[in-house]
Order: C-alpha cells, then sequence, then structure tokens
C-alpha cells in the first residue's frame, strides 16, 4: 500500500522543499522505495537533487495534462530506491488553467494509483500558495505535513492551511488527516524555545514529536545540489530528518 | 512626485513583508508621508503593523474592483507619516478572477495616481508568486525591489523574477528598473560570506549597498504587532533599514 504526504504551508521559506528532499531521502535509505514529486513552479526541490528545471522537457505538467506517460517523465536520482517526478517552468501556467478543468483535484491521485503502486512512500512538494497545485496534492494524500517556523508570520498563517484542508477533507478526500513539523529551530535564546512550548500546548495531538533544528549543512548541500543524507551524514539536520522518517513509519502502522 | 516602489521575489521567506514594513517606518520617519499597500492574500505586513488582515472588512482587495473608496480602506499606523492599505483574505479570491478583466495590470497604478499624489513614498509588499497581483505592483512602480536571501534557493529564482520584470517593462511600464537587496545575511561562518563575494560581482550594478543582518528583534517586533523602528529603536537590523532609506533617497534624487 502506497502511503502519499502532501508537504504544504502558505507561509514561503518555512523548508517545505528542504523537507521532502531529505525526508524523501531518509525513507529511501531506511523503509523503502520513495517517490518525491516537485509540484512548485520554482523547481527548488529539483534543483536540491541535482537536476535543473529549465532543462527538463518533460515534468510533471505534462504528465497532469496528459500530454505524457508516467515512464516517460519520471528520474532515478543519486539515491538508491528514490525516484521523482521533476517539476520544470511549465507548471506555472498549468496552475493557471487547472481551475478551468473539471475534476481538476483528481488528477495526481488517478495518476500515483495508476503508476505508483511500487512506491512504498510519495511525498509531494507545495508552492507557497493555497491554489490548484496544492488542492490537487492534498486531494493525493493521506496526510498534509506542515512544515513551520517558530514565527508569527508562520504560525498566524496556519488557520488558512487548515481551513483549506478540511474543505478538501469535505469535499474531495475525506480521509486527509494533517501534521505540524517544527522547523529551523534555533536553540539559541528563548524567543523559539518560548514558542514551542506554546505550540506544543496548543496544537500538542497535531505535532510530529520530531523536531529539525538550524543548520547550515542544509544550506550548502543545496548549493551542491546533492541530498543532505549524502552531503553531509551525520549532520544534525540529517539525524532529525531520519528521526521523523522512524516516527512516521511508527505513525502509518498505527493507522 | 509619489515614488512608487514594488517589493517582489518568487522565493518564499526571503523577507517581502518585513522589507515592506520596516522600510516604510524608516522613510516615514526620515523622508515623507509613507503609504505602505498590503497585495499579498495571507496579510503578514499588515499583521506586522498591529492590525488583523481577518478583522478588516474593506480592503486593497475591495479597492482594486471598485467596490469600495480609497479613503474608506486606507488607515493609518502607530506611525505618524506611515498609512497603510490593508490586505484581507479576500484577496486570494480577487487574484484569481483578475487575469480575466481587461487591463486588470493598470488598476493599482491608475488608484495610486489618483488617490496617493500627497504621500511622498508608496511601498508594496507582494505574495510569492509570480501572478496578477505582483504584475499589478509591477505595473505601478518604478522600483522593483528583490529581498534574496545568500542562499541558493533564493538566488536560483532570480532569473524568472528578472524574465517576468522584462515582460513588465515590454508590455506595461517602460520605466521599471530593479534592484537586488541582501537580507538576513548571517556573519558566522563562510557559507553567506563567500556568496555575499559571488552576488557583488555577478550582480554588481543592480545590487543595493545597503545589506540587511540576521537579526531575532525582527522576529520580535512581528510577534507583538509594532513597527521594528519602534520596538527596537537601536537594533541592528533597524539601523540597516534608516541606512537603505537613505540610500533610496540618494538614488531617486538622482534619477
Ligand atoms: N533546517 C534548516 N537549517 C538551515 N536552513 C534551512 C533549514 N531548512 C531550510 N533551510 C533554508 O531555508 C530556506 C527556505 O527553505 P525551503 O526553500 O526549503 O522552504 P520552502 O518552504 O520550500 O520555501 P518556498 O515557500 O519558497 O517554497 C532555504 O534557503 C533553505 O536552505
Ligand atoms: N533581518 C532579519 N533577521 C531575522 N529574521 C528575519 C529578518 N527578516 C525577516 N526575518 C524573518 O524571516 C521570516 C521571513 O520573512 P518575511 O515573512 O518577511 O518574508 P517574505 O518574503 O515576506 O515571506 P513570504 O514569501 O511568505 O511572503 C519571518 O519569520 C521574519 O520574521
Ligand atoms: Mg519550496
Ligand atoms: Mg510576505
Amino acid at each position: 500500500m502506497t502511503y502519499v504526504i502532501g508537504v504544504t504551508h502558505q507561509k514561503g521559506g518555512v523548508g517545505k522543499s528542504t523537507t521532502v528532499a531529505t525526508l524523501g531521502a531518509c525513507l529511501a535509505e531506511q523503509s523503502g522505495r520513495t517517490l518525491v514529486v516537485d509540484l512548485d513552479p520554482s523547481g527548488n526541490m529539483t534543483s536540491g537533487l541535482g537536476y535543473h528545471p529549465e532543462e527538463m522537457e518533460k515534468s510533471i505538467a505534462s504528465l497532469l495534462v496528459g500530454q505524457e506517460v508516467f515512464a516517460n517523465v519520471v528520474k532515478s536520482t543519486s539515491l538508491q530506491n528514490l525516484d521523482i517526478l521533476p517539476s520544470n517552468p511549465d507548471l506555472l501556467s498549468i496552475s493557471r488553467h487547472l481551475f478551468s478543468y473539471k475534476g481538476y483535484e483528481f488528477l495526481l491521485r488517478d495518476i500515483l494509483r495508476r503508476h505508483a503502486g511500487n512506491y512504498k512512500w510519495v511525498v509531494v512538494d507545495c508552492p507557497p500558495t493555497l491554489g490548484t497545485l496544492t488542492i490537487t496534492a492534498l486531494t493525493a494524500a493521506q496526510l498534509a505535513m506542515i512544515p513551520t517556523q517558530l514565527e508569527f508570520y508562520s504560525l498566524q498563517a496556519l488557520d488558512v492551511v487548515f481551513k483549506l484542508i478540511n474543505m478538501t477533507r469535505s469535499k474531495t478526500n475525506p480521509r486527509l488527516r494533517y501534521r505540524l513539523l517544527v522547523t529551523m529551530y534555533d536553540r539559541r535564546g528563548r524567543f523559539h524555545t518560548d514558542i514551542l512550548t506554546y505550540v506544543r500546548q496548543h496544537y500538542s495531538k497535531a505535532l510530529m514529536e520530531s523536531v529539525i533544528g538550524f543548520d547550515t549543512k542544509v544550506r550548502a548541500s543545496q548549493l551542491a545540489g546533492v541530498p543532505l543524507t549524502m552531503y553531509a551524514r551525520s549532520s544534525r539536520a540529517a539525524k532529525q530528518y531520519r528521526e521523523l522518517a522512524q516516527e512516521l513509519e511508527a505513525y502509518v502502522e498505527r493507522q
């Protein structure tokens, strides 16, 4: 049974793309065949795994509108057990036209049901807007993972993300659940520590136990276009993402 | 003569909203009457100045579609000389329908020409997508300011921002110029320092001299809903944004 995770947040720069690439790498290493999907027209996640989005002739965009078949779009990565459906700039114009396509919400779900059956995990990166691309990811997912920084702007935007999740649950995907993931936690000073206490109280049931700390190795690995688990295997963030992968496996087994 | 600055970048979390609120406050303090405009449906900039976007009955959204007049939407802030056109959640659905509105690109420009003549500066916040709202801001602006972190994902997205600026220049606003602003510069370690050297060489003519450092007082002021220049007057980032305001004044005088 394939388990699909959609990684979303309207707030920009909270670590969505970093989480999809790094969590995907950890699941591939320790759990089973994993597919990461880049639904962000900016293509950050695609480039973080070593590809150049603007050179991708075939991307998830052509798959969504039925111009390409899955086998021609999916690519292997530098990691065994990890494949990618890459993004490219075409995704921007596709996202604008999807609205007028009846049943667009189910496009990704149907593609994954038909072609991703032999993957244990699928992890989908979303852009920082709650538009059509995010809706197709949430309709396809069993879990919406919401990376969030311990900062006011990130937390303020959570309400509208929850609204979209509830709307998706009632319209296209009744099984959708969600979990928050704290990212870029800065242990220096009290600012983040105080907010973490508030978040643990306020969102207790929905919060992943794993916390991802601030780690400059993340940035260096993205500059190199190499997954963090290869670039800096024993870095703090790589360990924390491995813990997150284990926590997710246990969470899914309990379902 | 009113000078309009649009603050934009497709990359999320680079400091767009922080720059509009803080630069707006500095221009109001040291230069003249300033209007900040929140074109981001998430409303971060509106809340950073102490308002609650979801409580704003009237916002820039109703102004753009002609349902409200300027005088009923504009609000004063806790700072003298600084007014705001706030955002609210309606902006999300407006942004989707603007595409089909002939000449939508000129809506904000025309509103500012008609009603903002007695402001010296107008600074506009944009969402992290290059859609209709960003296009209306770039059409109204003399300068596109692009805050960018010294990180691969931020720099990678610059090409598509430049493309949109060039497109706007040829279609709706021939006078548009652009400048990059380095934000959240982390002086610890070599990672940012090395990239700053590269950026200074690669984008030399387009780079503002002022650099905004990483400063946790920024986050604390946003949690408090108070402009940084009031919340932590002598903080490093407040000083750097004041320097930026001075640099802009000199830049505009040279034009
Ligand atoms: N744990 C971490 N430690 C340090 N830096 C990090 C960490 N996670 C992410 N970053 C950096 O923070 C920035 C934002 O991360 P990322 O691009 O993954 O966020 P995003 O939510 O995908 O952004 P967008 O909204 O633009 O899609 C990137 O430059 C990335 O390198
Ligand atoms: N100079 C700074 N020092 C420390 N933190 C900062 C600084 N500037 C911005 N931040 C923090 O970084 C985060 C991102 O900033 P901000 O929300 O202004 O970016 P943005 O580009 O407007 O994001 P979005 O793409 O979501 O609109 C915020 O939590 C903010 O508090
Ligand atoms: Mg991203
Ligand atoms: Mg913003």
